[in-house]
């Protein structure tokens, strides 16, 4: 089974075309193999996107080097997906 | 397994197995209204299985929804668990299901994408795409919401077997999608299709692959407009709606352009909730109040269809 341990899920929101275009470059990038759970659109629009753990250094140094603001949405995935399994337990032994 | 459907937990997450399951028991339990198709077989020989709800009559106008076809949005396929056994309660009570139910059929895929669902439970949470090998590349998997026939291949979709929006080889190269275009060519009456994706709260209808507007608009504008209000009225829910391409951006090859162009005028696709805090990894005490809002908007699409025939 794929473990997502110590993956995060960043959201971005470019403010602009210009940050939108470097997002939207950074899914071209497949050694960095970001999953982008919500694809750039516009401006103003929140991007999700769910990095490994060996690429979040580099991904949040180039977002910071670029002025692109980001927040950390989802802090580890496997802790979800964790949490997300044990309650699927629970309510079959119910 | 629970004994009957009035026990099976819509408040929880389920496997494919106990998915298909619910679908047998709630044949069984209704066999006057509710009956289950096999439209198909998946890449890895699973079948593909719709659910008709009908009163009666031959090839009568119809109502397709589907959910699921991006295997890690799980609350779809729990919401089409539930908007199932909805159905089945209100089909009586309820004075416009019965109505619809009286004019139309209903065809819901609940697990659309089966080997991509099944592999969220085994391997990969966070698998989307189908499980089709692909030669010469060491990816798997079509994006099958980019491979139907309208703009195939075009721009916002990927040639790049490793991406998540990969087109695949060829329109209908998925057998979860090919099932489907056969079944609505061989019906040939479906009057209203809505696919069901998540999370962005949005409501969409054609076109993504152009810019062109579709010659339907200013309707499937207003009916957006009345069904999101529907869902909104709820919890407060708060939705976008508008053409895919001008709302989120271009996608070619979807399935709705398609649907739309062979034909069905009322072709509306959803992104169902997540408030941003939990994406694909929606928690299960959601799955019924996300339901229960989409149904609100799911009622004023199918009754438009019903009181709007063409």
């Amino acid at each position: 089974t794929e473990t997502f341990v110590g993956h995060q899920v960043l959201r971005i929101v470019p403010t602009n075309d210009e940050e939108l275009q470097m997002v939207q470059e950074l899914q071209e990038l497949e050694d960095l193999q970001l999953d982008f759970w919500l694809a750039p659109r516009s401006p103003g629009h929140p991007v999700d996107v769910r990095v490994p753990f060996p690429s979040l250094q580099p991904l949040k140094a180039h977002l910071e080097a670029n002025g692109i603001s980001y927040s950390i949405m989802i802090e580890d995935v496997q802790t979800l997906v964790d949490d997300e399994q044990m309650e699927m337990l629970r309510s079959h032994r119910r | 397994l629970p004994f009957s459907t009035a026990t099976f937990d819509y408040t929880s997450y389920h496997s494919l197995d106990e998915i298909y399951a619910f679908m047998d028991l709630l044949v069984a339990e209704n066999p006057n209204l509710v009956s289950k198709l096999e439209i198909g077989q998946s890449t890895e020989n699973r079948p593909i299985y719709v659910l008709k709800f009908s009163k009666g009559g031959t090839n009568r106008p119809a109502i397709w929804i589907d959910t699921g076809i991006h295997s890690r949005e799980w609350v779809t396929q729990a919401s089409g668990v539930w908007f199932a056994k909805k159905i089945v309660l209100d089909h009586e009570n309820d004075e416009g299901l019965a109505s619809i139910l009286d004019k139309m059929d209903i065809f819901l895929e609940i697990v659309t994408n089966p080997d991509g669902f099944a592999f969220t439970q085994a391997q990969n949470r966070l698998w989307r795409k189908t499980r089709s090998k692909q030669s010469g590349s060491r990816c798997v998997g079509v994006d099958p919401n980019r491979n139907w026939d309208a703009g195939f291949g075009g721009s916002g979709a990927s040639k790049n077997p490793c991406s998540e929006t990969y087109h695949g080889p060829y329109a209908n190269s998925e057998p979860e999608v090919k099932a489907i275009v056969d079944f609505v060519k061989n019906h040939g009456n479906i009057k209203a299709f809505i696919s069901i994706h998540s999370y962005s709260q949005l409501l969409l209808y054609p076109y993504g692959y152009t810019r062109t507007p579709v010659p339907h608009q200013k309707e499937l504008h207003e009916i957006s407009e009345k069904a999101v209000a529907a869902l909104s009225s709820l919890y407060g829910t708060k939705y976008k709606y508008g053409s895919i391409i001008t709302t989120i951006y271009q996608a070619s090859g979807g399935t709705i352009d398609w649907t739309y162009n062979e034909g069905i005028k009322y072709s509306f696709t959803f992104e169902l909730r997540d408030t941003g805090r939990y994406g694909f990894l929606l928690p299960a005490k959601f799955i019924v109040p996300t339901a229960e809002e989409t149904w609100l908007a799911l009622k004023v699409i199918m009754e438009h269809a019903r009181d709007h025939p063409y």
